[in-house]
């Protein structure tokens, strides 16, 4: 959807 | 030698919207599930301790990986009320699922092929939220419902002794306000869209309140605590908020 975060940007392990 | 059985099968169909596919990480202490949804904006996180389960046991760890769109077809013909038993033996290939209906006596019998899903490991680091909310789960459920039928996203705001939802689109706007006795550090106001909320609140059968734990930086939590574990919704937020 526009404007909507992507959520593995916060949680993939790095 | 796995075996657990599961009184509240209906979890499934609380995730069944999000995830096709997941791998069930099995230990001696319980099941857990942690996946992205199929359209990377939320995350699913399951617990579920082994003291939730009658019975429960697992003598070395195995990751089933089930296909969620057949298990819900097998536990909604089942109904409401039957519980669920997921075995396997050292054969990690195939897993037996066991439906009984308590009130029939019927008891359904599966044999299930492992499935290979190839998944990304999610770390979910421990977060301070502006505002942890509970609230009946299903006024919750009655609000998402009832705003989503005619607008996408919602507005949420929270002062100290209320939480407002609210929501605008083609046709106008619409809001609902709940009383709560939660704490917060401050207002807060953050905007979530409606499809996912409701999504989520398919798992209000699990619990009686759902803790909404918000922030406007990071992923939005709803929680709604089972027998023994929990069921976790993470929302990325919206950009540019």
């Amino acid at each position: 959807a526009p404007g909507q975060g992507d959520i593995g940007s916060y949680f993939f392990k790095k | 030698l796995f075996h657990a059985r599961f009184e509240q099968a209906g979890l499934v169909d609380a995730i069944k919207d999000l995830i096709q596919d997941s791998d069930f990480h099995c230990r001696d202490s319980g099941i857990a599930l942690r996946n992205m949804d199929n359209s990377q904006v939320a995350v699913v996180v399951i617990l579920l301790e082994a003291g939730g389960f009658l019975p429960y046991h697992c003598d070395r760890r195995l990751n089933l990986g089930i296909s969620l769109t057949s298990l819900t077809k097998i536990v909604h013909y089942a109904g409401d009320e039957a519980t669920l038993a997921l075995k396997a033996n050292d054969n990690p290939d195939t897993f037996n699922l066991v439906l009984e209906c308590l009130q029939t006596g019927c008891i359904i019998k599966y044999d299930i092929k492992s499935r290979d899903i190839d998944q990304e490991h999610l770390e979910i680091p421990k977060t301070d939220y502006a505002a942890t909310i509970t609230i009946p789960s299903a006024e919750f459920q009655r609000i998402c419902r009832n705003l989503s039928q005619l607008l996408e996203s919602v507005a949420n705001e929270a002062s100290e002794e209320r939480i407002k939802f609210s929501s605008s689109g083609d046709i106008g706007s619409g809001s609902a306000t709940l009383r709560h006795n939660s704490d917060l550090t401050g207002p807060i106001a953050l905007t979530i869209s409606l499809k996912y909320l409701v999504n989520f609140s398919k798992a209000t059968a699990l619990s009686y309140s759902v803790t909404l734990s918000l922030s406007s930086e990071v992923p939005q939590l709803v929680e709604y605590k089972v027998e023994s574990g929990f069921a976790r919704f993470y929302f990325a937020p919206q950009i540019g908020e």
